[in-house]
């Protein structure tokens, strides 16, 4: 009955999250969308760099019909003229926005994000995104470096502010026009941490004192791990901290203190994308449009923390493949919101401590493909066909099918998920 | 009720990490990792792969991996060498 979507995708998150068991992490505003939502624990990109992985799920085709496995192609002149899921949404009706980091910037989106075949109006970039990778990093030294490790102080920041603060600033203020136009959208919020640098205000250390991070299980690189599998980092060595610890290559190691200085970060940074997750929320609350906005939230692909010597990416591990994903729709996720009742009220990671269990939790095995299918279910629209075998000459099909038939509503679901039923929705 | 299936790939450029091994280009592309998960497994074949007419030959393997999420969830004892993967092989074609 013509919900909104409102799709936040974020740049190079793994599950570590509360709401994937992760004990570490302070994520409450994640934990308390989970707590609404059914939360998907084994989902995989098709394949761990960005512009592969967003093309794929945001036209519903494997790499090899997008023929993108790199940056350096648009599928529309060199693969296919295939919809794309913003697109078939804007095709019926819906405005469609893209806020951030939701294409993959440059040759692979066609220097525009796919817009206007994608989008109703031209694509908002943060202004301060183009210093995201500038000499911001102030080092011991007390220079300014290009930093991987990179806690800042916002006001010394280039205008005071960091990319995704701007992100979630021109998104809450696209809600409120959705909202004063009562205009159905589709919302598309990209964040970019926390992909490399490892920049975020630094109050977020405070979260995770050094003394508490440990090395990854499994810091070795395995001694049968075929070399055409191994990812030798190298974006990471070319960031100046990196850089300057003269590593070997390909296999390093990094040294133990350093690489508990990237864990540290990397969960602060992951903190610091929940605060903005929940101020989104919480406006989409303030806004009354809870009761009517499925919220899907989710990652390009993982990233490896140390595991089997490895960071980044560009591997086929699970670490760099699986992905956080989960649907709140109301009415179906949740029993359905009063009016005016709050559904997402922001929450502190600094002083919010308890722990929410997801409302559903789903074991099957799905794939970030089968995004496109499944919100057209959800929202209603014709669910795309199964692409044939080949499909370069087919618009519109999918080639994953849709998850909703692994959604379970009720309070049974979650009971059985514990008591260690395989196929939630056969029990059901 | 086929259990489901999440496939993922990873193109390389060589058979042993380079330079450009994270990241290549299409045209440097010799080889594409082809993964084929469950909830039990994660079964990887690293295969010969033509960029100039986007195929893959399954029957240029160059390496393989097997891990077995029960006994190995963190995969770092890859047992493809030392198992019979004919139906692996097979499932994941």
């Amino acid at each position: 009955d013509d919900k909104n979507v409102l799709f936040i995708v974020v740049d190079d998150l793994r599950p570590v999250l509360g709401c994937y068991g992760d004990k570490l992490v302070k994520s409450p505003n994640i934990d308390q969308l989970a707590s609404r939502s059914i939360v998907f624990s084994n989902a995989y990109a098709q394949q761990a760099v960005c512009a592969p992985s967003r093309v794929s799920f945001l036209t519903g085709r494997r790499p090899d019909t997008t023929r993108l496995y790199d940056f350096y192609s648009y599928w529309r002149v060199h693969a296919g003229n295939y919809s794309t899921m913003p697109q078939y949404f804007k095709e019926n009706g819906y405005m469609t926005l893209s806020v951030g980091k939701v294409f993959h910037p440059g040759v692979s989106s066609n220097h525009s994000d796919d817009y206007p075949y994608s989008w109703s109006i031209p694509p908002f970039h943060p202004p301060t995104e183009k210093y995201e990778n500038d000499k911001t990093c102030r080092g011991k030294d007390g220079k300014l470096h290009a930093n991987l490790v990179c806690p800042v102080d916002v006001t010394e920041m280039p205008s005071g502010t960091l990319p995704d603060i701007q992100s979630t600033e021109e998104a809450i203020h696209l809600l409120n026009i959705m909202k004063t136009n009562k205009q159905k959208f589709f919302l598309a919020v990209g964040y970019h941490k926390p992909h490399i640098p490892l920049r975020y205000p630094q109050e977020f250390l405070k979260l995770y004192p050094l003394e508490n991070i440990t090395l990854a299980p499994d810091p070795w690189v395995p001694e049968k791990l075929p070399p055409v599998a191994y990812n030798p980092w190298t974006d990471i060595r070319q960031r100046d901290d990196v850089e300057a610890l003269n590593v070997s290559f390909p296999y390093g190691p990094l040294p133990d203190d350093f690489q508990r200085q990237i864990r540290q970060s990397y969960y602060a940074a992951v903190s610091y994308l929940d605060t903005q997750v929940g101020l989104l929320l919480n406006a989409l609350d303030d806004v009354g449009l809870s009761d009517s906005t499925i919220v899907v939230f989710t990652a390009d692909h993982g990233w490896s923390l140390g595991e089997h010597g490895e960071w980044a990416k560009y591997s086929n591990f699970d670490v760099a493949t699986r992905v956080p994903l989960m649907f709140y729709v109301p009415g179906m996720t949740t029993s359905s919101v009063r009016q005016g009742e709050r559904v997402f009220p922001y929450l502190d990671p600094f002083s919010y401590t308890l722990g929410l269990v997801p409302q559903g939790r789903s074991k099957k095995v799905v794939e970030l493909v089968s995004l496109f299918s499944t919100l057209a279910e959800l929202a209603g629209l014709q669910v795309p066909p199964v692409c044939p075998e080949p499909s370069f000459h087919v618009a519109l099909c999918t080639e994953g099918g849709s998850i909703v038939r692994y959604f379970n509503v009720s309070e049974e679901k979650v009971e059985k998920e514990k008591g260690g039923c395989d196929d939630t929705y056969r029990c059901f | 009720n086929e259990e489901p299936l999440a496939f993922s790939q990873y193109p390389r450029p060589a058979d042993t990490p380079q330079w450009n091994s994270d990241k290549p280009r299409l045209k440097d592309i010799r080889i594409m990792g082809y993964s084929m998960r469950t909830v039990d497994y994660r079964f990887t074949l690293w295969v010969r792969f033509h960029p100039n007419n986007f195929s893959a030959d399954f029957e240029d393997v160059h390496a393989g991996e097997l891990y077995m999420m029960e006994t190995d969830p963190n995969q770092d004892y890859n047992i493809y060498n030392n198992t019979s993967h004919g139906s692996f092989f097979k499932k994941m074609l």
